[in-house]
């Protein structure tokens, strides 16, 4: 390994990174994922730690771009250089930059993340069948919308799984619009687009408006690339043309003929003799997961290694099972050290924790007085410190509350409160399912309500009403149980599931309407997953597994971390 | 008789990949990687010879050492990778 002149590091190990922008290769979703991946190869063996910001300046700013893309080390277009990132330091230094002109990818191809649909935003599956036909791409058959879709198992004759394809009919990201969609035809500087375009921009990327007239509106979004656009050449975005001329002779599939380096591409018009319209032809790509980790390596503070093996080696390869070579490990560590202090508690066997049908009331040594039914704690020998992961969690009246298997405990308000519990919840909500998914408080009516699987309690005080169906409140039937709930303002609140969110009119129990929305379309840069939403102090809190996020006012994660330590205080 | 064909190489619109022969692209990369240029400690600029270049480049890529351009050489060139050079300048 080498490192740089001067052993060029960081002076601190809470590092701090933002992603700029995204490329159209790839759903935000995905890229965010690669990259925090790649920080872990980092931090599994030092004791560095990589926090995400939403905005100001990170310690390592990271960005897609083409070509000349603002510092004095351009891109090349597809293939050639791929990244680069610069050493440890104030400013420019410590940023990583990726060549948008390539394919970006996991490595093995285009990677097609589906929305919408009924298969919760899986990855596409090719081949998969269709009316007893393969598709290998995206398709738009069976539709009349004309919004590409895929199988997102083998065979969607059999399964009827599916969802839809990254398109601009459904959906655009960055820009100003908040991933609204095209809006074909749009007008700009006078002129009509009935297409994404890159006119009016200098970095190449493909833009629409999302309202019919840029020029009044000013709103905008870029395109996602569909799974079957060319890269690069002159009409990025648009698919291949099957067959085209190209000096008088016909082709079926991409071609290498009339280009000296071997790449395969194809005119995306009938004739490319005529139209001269052309792009190169999709394949495996690069992983940007792979990429990402040898760039952060250098804006770590590792130079290149002479070790074919290692991944600080300038060269790319694909490697499937990727671990970290020796070279690249005592390189890290000769800069930062080892890993110190202990792993984080690895997930508890559900057998540490007593099981509600072990739980019998009737056998618990606690009170059951209705008039304290809630302050005895079942069995102090039950720890919510070795909780890996609670059902939900939720403020009722003031004070937080974790529940997990038929227990809660709750944290009180006051400073230096200590964690009280665990209570058993038959005992103070005696209708409620030991899991509850999820829970609020109304602000208004002080109703309690409760969700488990697809249905919901509502306590007013020791009153119950329930259990009721999700339908009941305008959600969907596909809704199978609601993760997280929000208050915002009186009357309203949030509710989560999956990628998604309602907005619930309480008073008048109904969903209100333009929903559902993307998590992440909204809330940017929290798990699109979370098992737990819930509002805290000023603070909206996103669960999952053990770790939280946690985002201000103004909607930016301001810190992430594990509920066990900062909000049961363990 | 099969007369060999001759490709036909056409200049692409919007192409940003430039056609270069062999030399060119062995000169670009040893220049772009830091193989040919070095600053000198006494602070002016000195050309290194392409072949001590080479040699320093297949050195460093695990090729052997011949300082000629040949075909593990040119293939190496030719394979995608990091911008960030190889000698520091």
């Amino acid at each position: 390994y080498k490192t740089f002149d001067g052993d060029l590091k960081w002076d601190h190990n809470d590092i701090t990174y933002r992603i700029i922008n995204y490329s159209p290769d790839m759903e935000s979703s995905l890229i965010d994922d690669a990259f925090a991946r790649a920080f872990k190869v980092w931090s599994d063996v030092t004791p560095l730690t990589f926090t995400r910001l939403l905005d100001g300046t990170a310690d390592i700013m990271i960005s897609f771009g083409k070509l000349d893309h603002g510092d004095p080390y351009p891109f090349d277009g597809k293939d050639g250089l791929l990244a680069h990132a610069y050493p440890p330091g104030e400013g420019l230094q410590g940023d990583a930059h990726f060549d948008d002109d390539e394919h970006w990818t996991l490595g093995t191809g285009t990677v097609v993340k589906t929305r919408y649909g009924n298969a919760d935003g899986a990855l596409c599956h090719f081949p998969f069948i269709f009316e007893g036909k393969s598709y290998t791409t995206c398709t738009t058959e069976g539709r009349t919308d004309n919004l590409p879709w895929c199988g997102t198992t083998a065979d969607y004759d059999k399964d009827k799984k599916y969802g839809f394809c990254p398109s601009e009919l459904l959906y655009t990201f960055g820009g100003n619009a908040g991933g609204a969609e095209c809006v074909f035809p749009f007008v700009f500087q006078g002129k009509e687009y009935d297409s994404c375009t890159t006119e009016g921009r200098s970095d190449g990327y493909r833009w629409c408006a999302t309202t019919d007239n840029f020029d009044r509106d000013v709103k905008y979004g870029f395109c996602p690339s569909r799974e079957t656009a060319v890269i690069g050449g002159n009409s990025e975005g648009e698919p291949c043309h099957f067959p085209f001329v190209f000096q008088g002779k016909s082709y079926d599939s991409c071609t290498s003929e009339g280009r000296g380096d071997g790449k395969l591409w194809c005119s995306t018009t009938d004739d490319y003799d005529d139209d001269q319209k052309w792009g190169f032809c999709p394949d495996q790509g690069y992983s940007l997961f792979l990429v990402a980790a040898h760039e952060f390596g250098h804006a770590l503070g590792l130079d290149h290694s002479s070790i074919r093996e290692a991944l600080m080696y300038p060269m790319y390869s694909y490697v499937e099972d990727f671990s970290l070579h020796e070279d690249d490990v005592e390189g890290i560590q000769y800069l930062y050290g080892r890993k110190t202090g202990p792993d984080p508690t690895p997930p508890q066997p559900t057998t540490d924790y007593p099981d509600t049908d072990d739980t019998d009331a009737t056998e618990e040594p606690e009170p059951t007085e209705p008039s304290t039914p809630t302050t005895t704690p079942v069995d102090p020998t039950i720890d919510a410190c070795k909780v890996p992961k609670f059902d939900t969690i939720t403020v009722i009246e003031g004070e937080l509350h974790f529940f997990k298997d038929g227990h809660y405990w709750k944290m009180p308000s006051k400073q230096n409160g200590e964690l009280m519990g665990p209570f058993s919840i038959s005992k103070r909500w005696p209708h409620l399912p030991a899991v509850i998914d999820s829970a609020f408080e109304d602000l208004l009516t002080k109703k309690m309500y409760f969700f488990s699987g697809p249905q919901f309690w509502v306590y007013t005080g020791q009153n119950v009403h329930g259990p009721r169906s999700l339908e009941k409140l305008g959600l969907p039937s596909s809704v199978q149980k609601v993760e997280g709930a929000l208050q915002r303002g009186k009357g309203k609140v949030l509710l989560f599931s999956g990628e998604n969110f309602w907005r619930l009119d309480v008073k008048a129990q109904k969903i209100d309407r333009g929903y559902p929305r993307y998590t992440d379309s909204v809330f940017g840069g929290v798990p699109n997953d979370a098992h737990d939403v819930f509002q805290y102090k000023g603070h909206i809190y996103f669960c999952r597994d053990r770790f939280y996020w946690r985002m201000n006012s103004r909607r930016q994660v301001d810190r992430v971390g594990y509920v066990k330590y900062d909000l049961l205080k363990c | 008789w099969s007369i060999p064909l001759k490709p036909i190489f056409v200049t692409f619109p919007g192409d940003t990949i430039k056609q270069m022969t062999d030399m060119e692209l062995a000169e670009d990369y040893l220049k772009k990687f830091g193989y040919m240029q070095t600053l000198q400690r006494s602070g002016f600029q000195s050309m290194v010879s392409t072949e001590k270049a080479l040699k320093r480049m297949q050195r460093q890529m695990g090729l052997e050492e011949t300082g000629q351009l040949d075909q593990p050489t040119l293939d190496a060139m030719r394979r995608p990778r990091c911008g960030v050079p190889d000698v520091a300048n």
